[in-house]
């Protein structure tokens, strides 16, 4: 069974084209197993990606280097699963 | 539940558990609602889809799936809201039953039944199918990079380990497959909305290029009046467009294929929510999403029903 311990859900805010660009690569990097929950199509709209907790460090460092604004809008993913599957057991037992 | 008014709609359910519920509801409303299988998952899981028809052949039809990228639960849940409104609600309001005598409604709730298993027993993040892609170890396609309209282009990735992976050739998934057999086979098809979650959007054709539809002035107006009625309920906040110009590049995605197909009203939604939770949407928020979305399903259906082509 995968977890998603340490996981976090970044929302990242684009300031300009040339950020966009940028979000666009960080996207396309493989080695960093990002998984695209939006991804960038213009300034107005964040971009919110998954980032296991082995990339956490790099995907940050790049961010910040060319400081692109970013906020933890997951913190960590593998609670909120942990909350929604004690709410589904209630409300099974509930239902029981 | 012992019958369909006692099954929990606000709560998420197993993937067993709302296969019976399409049985139950097939068997109390045996004069209009059939269950046909299009095919089955790579796994052998049925492909259900519930017709519901008033009577007459190959009439003119709506087509609604949810339930597609596995992980969004709020749409399976949703859709399983909408399959026992249809039933309770034909006969009356007016607007569904004219739409009901006219019209046959289709509703696939469990797109992609081996993901969503396995979203419920191993990965609660998965979001594609479950083939096994040969020479490499990464498993499954994303059934919305998989349909033949701009197949392997832009927005979609050819890498079998990406979440966008388009797969080896178009319609190589048994999930994407059944559809198009079923839609080319039924050739009637009028309308078509492919339910997702979430980032609150309605989006119509197309996604693998900019260029607009030849329909786009009367399916963005449709849009608007259809965002329109869903934000009255709850205020919930909708922006719509065409998929390229208001989420990002997508290719191989399954309205612009259905659009290529001659199907005018093909649309997609991005239901609740804004980004506070993603897809690990409470279950407190089921029936104000899926009453929400009803209102904007039954403006496009309504808007189907007036005008024929």
């Amino acid at each position: 069974k995968d977890t998603f311990e340490g996981d976090q859900v970044l929302r990242i805010t684009a300031k300009d084209e040339s950020q966009l660009a940028l979000l666009h690569d960080l996207s396309e990097m493989e080695m960093l197993h990002l998984d695209v929950w939006r991804g960038p199509t213009d300034v107005a709209t964040p971009v919110d990606i998954r980032v296991p907790f082995h990339s956490l460090k790099s995907v940050k460092a790049y961010l910040e280097a060319r400081d692109v604004q970013y906020t933890i809008m997951i913190e960590d993913l593998q609670a909120v699963l942990d909350e929604e599957q004690t709410q589904m057991r209630m409300a099974s037992r509930a239902a029981e | 539940p012992r019958n369909t008014d006692a099954f929990d709609y606000s709560n998420y359910h197993t993937i067993n558990e709302i296969y019976s519920f399409q049985d139950m509801l097939v068997a109390e409303n045996p004069q209009l609602v059939s269950k046909i299988v299009i095919g089955q998952s790579y796994q052998g899981r049925p492909l259900n889809v519930l017709k519901f028809s008033t009577g007459g052949t190959n009439r003119p039809a709506i087509w609604i799936d949810t339930g597609i990228h596995s992980r969004e639960w709020v749409t399976q849940a949703s859709g399983t809201w909408f399959a026992k409104k249809i039933v309770t609600d034909y006969g009356s309001d007016p607007t569904l039953t004219a739409i009901l005598n006219r019209m046959d409604i289709f509703l696939e709730i469990v797109t992609n039944p081996d993901g969503f298993y396995y979203t419920q027993n191993n990965n609660r993040m998965w979001r594609k199918t479950r083939q096994p892609n040969s020479g490499s170890s990464c498993v499954g396609v994303d059934p919305n990079r998989n349909w033949d309209a701009g197949f392997g282009g832009p927005g979609s990735s050819k890498n079998p380990c990406s979440e966008t992976y388009s797969g080896r050739s178009a319609h190589s998934e048994s999930e994407v497959k059944s559809i198009v057999d079923f839609v080319k086979s039924h050739g009637n098809m009028k309308a078509f909305v492919s339910i997702h979650a979430y980032s609150q959007m309605l989006l119509y054709p197309y996604g693998y290029t900019s260029t607009p539809t030849k329909d786009q002035k009367e399916l963005h107006a449709l849009a608007s009046k259809a965002v329109k009625n869903l934000t009255s309920l709850y205020g919930t906040r909708y922006r719509y467009g065409s998929i390229i110009n208001t989420i990002y590049q997508a290719s191989g995605g399954t309205i612009d294929w259905t659009y290529n197909q001659g199907i005018k009203y093909s649309y997609t939604f991005e239901l609740r929510d804004t980004g506070r939770y993603g897809f690990i949407l409470p279950a407190n928020q089921i029936l104000p999403t899926a009453k929400e979305t009803w209102l904007a399903m039954m403006t496009i259906m309504e808007h189907t029903n007036a005008n024929t082509y």
